[in-house]
């Protein structure tokens, strides 16, 4: 307390707090409405994943290579995004995602190892609930579907059937509807006799394929959207877990935020949970917005990411000597599904000698994983650690949660939860 | 690209007000 007092930009925390606990909190945010879903963390006590299968939970160094995985991917994907050749060159090839060889390496997609949170989502009538991952990096929902023609890994929910839902159809080759997946997934439609079908690869080779659909998506009782579009997976692999599938809530006019526009006004906000052993929340349309304090999205490179721009980082209340073009050379998106946040290097090394410098008292702990700013707790049961904070376009400060800072890898390890990329201009 | 990741958004208030083009930060949103 002392040396908080001395020194007011530092947190003081229990090294515990950095853990989850065993067993679920949940969440007492204010900004509840009809259209709140709860959010859960995939691998924690929240999780009805986790609860019944406890000895599924990845290894931390999994997730972090899942989530190298995912920025890579998201990388690739907006350099190829940027290039219409290439773009000419895959919507040339109808076939591409019935053979999956020749889908591969055509267009990057996002890998989703690392998009842990989930929402439950109704569809249907008589509605069946889903555990959906939400993804801010990707457009189109889908599901796994009966009777899975080809495959459909496990899952905790019963998988869809569409044959039991009376409000379900099927959408037609040529529909303009069909011809929108080309921008949603980055693949072209192709045709089941005349049922528009559609294929979905991310960047770790997951991928899902089926018919394109439309069904009733259900919110909350009072929030519901007859004819909502969806993928209905006949033909589903890769690191989805035990989830039903994926709540897309990009940019592009077949996300989830697109087809609810009419009610919802493009208008969305989540709260993610200090640990994953307590639950935060997704809101559609307006609600409170409390303090928040806005910053307009930067120009969009592609169509389905969130893009913003970084103008300055603070350690201990110090502002960091990064020039801004740092930052505008390369630009930002904001992700839901990307667990540590990727810095251009030489705004990353700043960050990270800046870090080590007012964190001296402690001693250095080995690099885990993409992490390289790591200490050794052992023997500390509190520590005291720098503030960090972010400033966006329009002078947007935002003051990171110490849960935002370090990242536990155990009971006395913590590294800073930060990555560089591999050059400043990815 | 950089990218904000969602250990960073903890605990936040993320708000996406995609038709007015701007993202809102509170902070002790849950």
């Amino acid at each position: 307390g002392k040396a908080n007092s001395q020194l007011p930009h530092l947190h003081t925390l229990q090294i515990s707090s950095l853990l989850p606990a065993s067993v679920c909190s949940h969440s007492t945010g204010s900004s509840k409405t009809q259209s709140t879903l709860k959010v859960f963390h995939r691998h924690g006590p929240c999780s009805k994943h986790t609860r019944q299968n406890p000895t599924t939970k990845p290894l931390l160094a999994d997730l972090l290579s899942y989530d190298q995985s995912r920025a890579k991917s998201i990388q690739a994907r907006l350099n190829f995004n940027s290039n219409t050749d290439n773009i000419k060159t895959t919507t040339l090839n109808k076939n591409k995602f019935i053979d999956r060889k020749a889908n591969l390496p055509v267009q990057p997609g996002i890998s989703l190892g690392s998009g842990n949170y989930l929402v439950t989502i109704g569809l249907g009538t008589p509605t069946k609930t889903l555990s959906l991952i939400f993804d801010t990096g990707s457009d189109l929902t889908w599901t796994q579907c009966e009777p899975c023609a080809r495959s459909c890994y496990t899952q905790k929910d019963p998988i869809f059937n569409p044959a039991s839902s009376s409000s379900y159809s099927n959408i037609s080759c040529s529909s303009s509807q069909c011809s929108q997946l080309t921008s949603a997934t980055g693949n072209d439609p192709a045709c089941s006799s005349t049922t528009c079908v559609y294929g979905i690869q991310y960047g770790d080779q997951s991928f899902s394929k089926g018919f394109f659909s439309k069904d009733k998506l259900t919110i909350s009782p009072t929030d519901v959207f007859p004819g909502f579009l969806f993928g209905c997976g006949q033909d589903n692999q890769g690191l989805f877990g035990r989830t039903s599938g994926l709540l897309g809530l990009g940019r592009d006019p077949l996300s989830v935020v697109s087809q609810t526009a009419a009610k919802y006004g493009r208008y969305f906000s989540y709260c993610l949970p200090s640990t994953s052993s307590s639950t935060g929340h997704l809101t559609f349309g307006k609600s409170s917005a409390g303090n928040a304090k806005f910053t307009p999205f930067a120009s969009s490179q592609g169509a389905s990411f969130y893009f913003i721009e970084i103008t300055s980082i603070y350690i201990g209340g110090r502002q960091l000597s990064i020039s801004e073009t740092i930052f505008k050379n390369s630009g930002t998106i904001i992700d839901s599904g990307t667990v540590i946040t990727r810095l251009p290097p030489t705004a990353y090394s700043t960050m990270s000698a800046a870090f080590k410098q007012l964190m001296k008292k402690y001693p250095s702990a080995p690099a885990y994983s993409i992490l390289d700013t790591c200490f050794d707790f052992s023997g500390y049961t509190s520590v005291s650690i720098p503030t960090v904070t972010f400033e966006f376009g329009g002078g947007v400060k935002v003051d990171l949660h110490p849960n935002g800072i370090l990242v536990a890898i155990g009971k006395t390890q913590a590294c800073l939860a930060f990555a560089g990329n591999g050059d400043d201009t990815d | 690209v950089g990218i904000f990741g969602n250990t960073q958004q903890k605990t936040l208030e993320v708000v996406y007000d995609v038709a007015g083009g701007k993202l809102g930060f509170g902070a002790g949103g849950c």
